[in-house]
């Protein structure tokens, strides 16, 4: 079972988008496929076209041990998935952060996962306790990256606290690769900040590029991925072949 | 003193890009303008061109006590900054979290500020304790949005922390006004997300959008607004177009 945290602490990247196109993606390749969201805005649930009112267990209850994992995965166009809610931003988290060991909450409670090939997870914008438990719960890191300046910027930051998990909480984790998103080649920012990205991380960049394409920022308000929503797209083939590539490339290849 | 958070817990919806370009439009009609960064990205402070080691201290310091207005302040292009810095992410958040009253550090600390016309704030891509400083401290919050789907989800959330925190702390924090970013007229899902929001929210709108624009996004790499990068771009005139609109219309109205 591959576990992977899609994790950047640069808002907007298309860390959500991700999730949603590679777990669907790999169906593609029969994979059995679970996604996890931790990030309390629930986009990843939302973007399955899963609503609020509709959840009745969520992340956090299996994490407070409160739930059982059968009865926190819902399933919704072939992939299954543990729910996020708003309101574990609040005093939820805060409940979180008082815990003892609060770092492995999500890691034991999938302790006894089984069943799936690949266990996905959406990570909040942010290094914090949610994002802690989501790279103590997993051995692999997908970093999806927008190809502009501010983006960069942040990436010495997460590489630091991907390296104090390792040695201290997760011997296991390491970085898999990072993926341009919303990447356009007639732009010369977004070429050039490719290029200093394979300069600095040689070894970790995918081959694949997602190109900028509308078509997957109006799938999630049908509840689709871009397989389902438009399969002829650019957005479709590009998270096809990431997916192709995910396959053969295994972890500390 | 017109005191405006830049908030919204989407990430990369054009926060910081706003803060820096809103600073500099304001100084072309004469005012005085203090920025603030008070997300541990930093990336305001990178916008500025301002590098990590140049910091002597920062907002943590400020909020602490342990350093003064005075020592805090930085100057860059006509801008006074109060610089953010990554460690702000680890111990040194836990240690505010932990500080009793932590909701108005920054608001103490800012209690003997004068010589500003607008003091704007850049807050993170959260509802956290550093947001919550930022919201405590002002009166007023602009809210950039991203005109598609996703970041329409968060908006919600971000409107029930505004209320809350205007009922328990700062009761004369309002919503002054949305603005779209990155709006491209020829996009159906951003002329529809539009619509939607002006119907949901019709007096909070401000007239301009400030459309997509990579001059807007390179800007940064050189340390320069929009205004010094290239003042004939589309962004400089929507940016000063925003700010026009800012001064004459006051808040509350
Ligand atoms: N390749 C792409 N082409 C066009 N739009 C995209 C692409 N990838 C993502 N988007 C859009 O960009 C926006 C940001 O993406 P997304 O919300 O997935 O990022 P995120 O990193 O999860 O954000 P957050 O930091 O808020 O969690 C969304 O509106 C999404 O629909
Ligand atoms: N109008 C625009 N046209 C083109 N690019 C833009 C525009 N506004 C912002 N950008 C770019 O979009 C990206 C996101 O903007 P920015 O980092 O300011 O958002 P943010 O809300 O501050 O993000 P975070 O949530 O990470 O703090 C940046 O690379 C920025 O340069
Ligand atoms: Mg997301
Ligand atoms: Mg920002």
């Amino acid at each position: 079972m591959r576990k992977i945290a899609i994790s950047n602490n640069k808002g907007g990247v298309g860390k959500t988008t991700s999730a949603v196109n590679i777990g669907a993606g790999l169906l593609k390749f029969e994979k059995k496929v679970l996604l996890i969201d931790i990030d309390p805005q629930s986009h990843l649930t939302y973007s399955l076209g899963i609503k609020a009112h509709e959840i009745k267990s969520d992340v956090y209850d299996l994490m407070t041990g409160s739930a059982g994992l059968s009865n926190v995965i819902v399933r919704r166009n072939g992939l299954d998935l543990i729910p996020s809610s708003p309101d574990m931003e609040g005093d939820k988290k805060k409940n979180i952060m008082d815990t003892p060991g609060n770092e492995f909450l999500l890691k034991n409670a999938l302790s006894d996962l089984s069943g799936y090939d690949y266990v996905i997870i959406d990570c909040p914008p942010a290094l914090g306790i949610l994002t802690m438990n989501a790279l103590t719960s997993v051995s692999e890191v997908f970093i999806p990256l927008q190809t502009e300046f501010l983006a960069l910027q942040g990436m010495s930051e997460l590489l630091k606290k991907v390296r104090v998990i390792k040695e201290k909480y997760n011997e296991s984790l390491d970085i898999t690769g990072i993926f341009a998103t919303m990447y356009n080649e007639r732009k010369k920012l977004n070429r050039e900040v490719l290029e200093n990205v394979k300069r600095y991380f040689p070894d970790k960049v995918f081959k694949t590029c997602i190109r900028e394409n509308i078509a997957i920022a109006e799938a999630p308000s049908f509840g689709k991925s871009i397989f389902d929503y438009d399969k002829e797209s650019n957005g479709a083939k590009d998270y096809l072949e990431l997916c192709k590539e995910i396959v053969e490339r295994f972890p500390h290849d």
